[in-house]
C-alpha cells in the first residue's frame, strides 16, 4: 500500500468471519496531510467489511472534525488499503483451508 | 491513558486514545 502517511491497523483480532471490524487509523506523517491535522490521537472505529465504504467513513472523519475536508482522499484511500488487505488475507485462508 | 469518544450523526462511534506507543519509535 502507498504511503499516505495515514497509518491503519487492526485494532483486534480478525477471525476472518465477523462482518464488522475494529480498525484504529492515525497520522504518522502530518506533512502529508494538507489541512492542518488537530487530533494526535489513534482514531478506533468499526467498519463493516461487506457493507461499508471507506471513502464514506473518511467523509464521516471529516464532518466529525478529525481531518480537513481537502484530506477526506488521503484518509478514504488509507482506510480502502487495509480493507483490502484484510480482503485478501481472508480469501488466501479459505482457499488455504479448501 | 486518556480516550475521548465522537459520534457521528450518522451513528458512528469514534474513540481517540494515544497513538499506540511502538510506532511512535518506528518513526
Amino acid at each position: 500500500a502507498e504511503d499516505t502517511g495515514v497509518r491503519v491497523e487492526l485494532a483486534e483480532e480478525d477471525d476472518g468471519k465477523k462482518a464488522s471490524i475494529a480498525l484504529k487509523l492515525w497520522v504518522e506523517d502530518h506533512k502529508k496531510l494538507k489541512g492542518k491535522y488537530k487530533e494526535s490521537g489513534a482514531i478506533e472505529f468499526t467498519f463493516d467489511l461487506e457493507k461499508e465504504v471507506p471513502e464514506v467513513v473518511a467523509q464521516e472523519m471529516v464532518e466529525s472534525g478529525f481531518f480537513h475536508e481537502s484530506d477526506a482522499k488521503t484518509v478514504g484511500k488509507s482506510i480502502r488499503d487495509r480493507v483490502a488487505l484484510i480482503k485478501w488475507r481472508r480469501e488466501r485462508t479459505v482457499s488455504a483451508a479448501v | 491513558s486518556a480516550t475521548a469518544q465522537v459520534v457521528h450523526s450518522a451513528g458512528r462511534r469514534f474513540i481517540v486514545s494515544p497513538v499506540p506507543e511502538a510506532r511512535l519509535k518506528e518513526q
